[in-house]
């Protein structure tokens, strides 16, 4: 299974952009400030991450596009992550999954499967079919590498018990 | 319970000492469990950078730190590989002898999965085999796609 | 007392302006204290980096927040000047284009005081009036003064 | 009042230097691991550090050679700065003042002021007169710029507070 497309709608300073992710190693580049690890909270955020704090925000509506120096704020924000499934390593969905995420002003999320909508936890059961879950050690975010560095002995356990 | 945890533990360390030697042309490194508790204690890191003691991750540099959590990342998802990898800016301790090996291991994990990858330094970046350059104009994000051929200009 | 800590708030609070001006090209930036305890609540950091709106340091990136941050304490630094400044890898979250900036306000500060700077990015080195390079050898460190006219070549 | 020379022996993973220390900017560069910041503990130690934990040391004793590859373990770390007063910032002192400290295996630590065994306290108070505290905003540690960064308002009110 693969990431194909992400698209944000009014997703922290980016008002709708959609970018394919093509297979192998991807370079996200720019000045400071410019919106890199915005589209990796954007990632995060539709993958299901439940709290306000680790997408950078502290609460779920500052993840609405503020409208920048000139625009009108927006009322919700909006991404979907488009899946390839052609392998079919989840076998119950289609070639092509389509996961939804919106947030409105006052916090509200509301999660679509395929255009349908649907829960947290029923997108949370399709994805660790197929190993990806909203907060796995495959996504490291920035500053977090000083986390890993300064693991304890016990904690670096934990990981390994987790997946024996 | 007890065996599951023993097969999967050395299988990762197994692929940590593979790993760090690789990115440290030649060092060597050991995932070690408490042997007062094998079962239940934490698991330590001892690594041997080429011509040094072996020493414990907790004295090491910032960098020397940096390769050493690197390669424990890298063993685990050896071990159970994910789909995709996200990595925000893991080069800050880095010098940039230590990125291109560190953007090597990336470049050949990619081949059996996607990595997103966003840093900040130059010898990153142009391993990549696509680049997508953000910019801010007035508040508002935008992304320009560019083929790796033009960053090589 | 009050009468102290509000002259030593407004000192800094002007240098800090100034300075974030010169790093920012021309951004805003303001501290301000709690209106509702001025005397004994805390101190918050907006700034307006150009072309965006004023946000609180919090809400900014890893990059804007060390520009803001550094701004603080040179802007201290400018009202009590210490003899000697040393500054360890200040630059890891921060591209070339503001490295650059921080090398700028550095080189122009040790004109008053010695500043003393660990960095592993090129742009910060070329800035510095002299280099020593670190080296290992079978764990024993050694130093090698290069003066920076050798480096230009 | 400035940093004239820096001297280490037996100093984490320096055997003998001696570094001028010039006016303006000067960058120490070098790989991962070469000693770089080794040196910048080597002056918060000899300012008066009180906590081997901020020299990034479990105790004292691991502040000594431990000797590298080939070589033998010492049994004592030296350091010495030399500070150049011929503005006499300190008046009670010598135009050129010594500062030393060394620490042995069990952890002591000796001071000497310009060759004479003094204390700690006497090197605090004297280093004041100039400014010069060991752990001052002057000195920033490597990743202490995150710290900075995430500082709360309050302690950033402090930090005003103990100039005024
Ligand atoms: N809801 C929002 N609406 C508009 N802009 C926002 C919103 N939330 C965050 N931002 C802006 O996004 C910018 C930060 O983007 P981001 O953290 O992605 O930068 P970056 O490219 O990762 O930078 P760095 O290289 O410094 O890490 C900030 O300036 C912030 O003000
Ligand atoms: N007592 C000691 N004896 C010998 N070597 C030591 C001692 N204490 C620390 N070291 C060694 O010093 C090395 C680290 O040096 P330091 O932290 O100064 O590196 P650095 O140049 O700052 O690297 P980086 O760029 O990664 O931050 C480590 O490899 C460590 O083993
Ligand atoms: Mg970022
Ligand atoms: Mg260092």
């Amino acid at each position: 299974i693969k990431i194909s497309r992400l698209s944000l709608r009014n997703f922290k300073s980016f008002k709708r952009i959609s970018i394919p992710i093509p297979d192998g190693f991807t370079a996200i580049v720019g000045p400071n400030g410019s919106g890199k690890s915005n589209i990796i909270d954007a990632i995060c955020f539709v993958l299901g991450r439940s709290s306000a704090k680790s997408l950078r925000a502290e609460r779920f509506s500052d993840l609405i596009f503020n409208g920048g120096k000139k625009g009108k704020p927006a009322d919700k924000a909006e991404v979907t992550l488009y899946l390839d499934n052609s392998g079919m390593e989840i076998p119950s969905q289609p070639k092509e999954i389509k996961i939804y995420r919106s947030v409105d002003a006052s916090g509200n999320s509301i999660y679509k499967l395929n255009g349908k909508r649907t829960t947290r936890s029923e997108i949370l059961e399709i994805l660790s079919a197929a190993k990806i879950q909203p907060d796995g050690h495959n996504i490291i975010l920035q500053g977090d590498i000083t986390r890993i560095i300064e693991m304890s002995p016990l904690e670096r356990r934990a990981i390994i018990d987790e997946i024996a | 319970k007890k065996d599951i945890f023993m097969e999967t533990f050395e299988n990762i360390a197994m692929n940590f000492r593979r790993i760090f030697s690789q990115l440290s042309d030649g060092g060597s490194a050991d995932l070690l469990l408490d042997e007062d508790n094998p079962l239940e204690g934490g698991l330590m890191i001892k690594a041997k950078p080429v011509g040094k003691n072996p020493q414990y991750i907790e004295l090491m540099s910032g960098g020397e730190k940096t390769i050493t959590a690197l390669s424990f990342i890298f063993a685990i998802q050896r071990y159970q590989p994910a789909p995709f990898y996200i990595l925000d800016e893991i080069d800050m301790f880095l010098d940039d002898d230590n990125i291109r090996k560190v953007s090597e291991l990336i470049k050949n994990s990619s081949k059996e999965a996607q990595f997103i990858v966003v840093s900040l330094r130059e010898h990153l970046m142009t391993s990549a085999s696509q680049l997508f350059g953000v910019s801010i104009e007035e508040g508002v994000s935008k992304i320009v796609g560019v083929e790796l051929e033009e960053v090589a200009d």
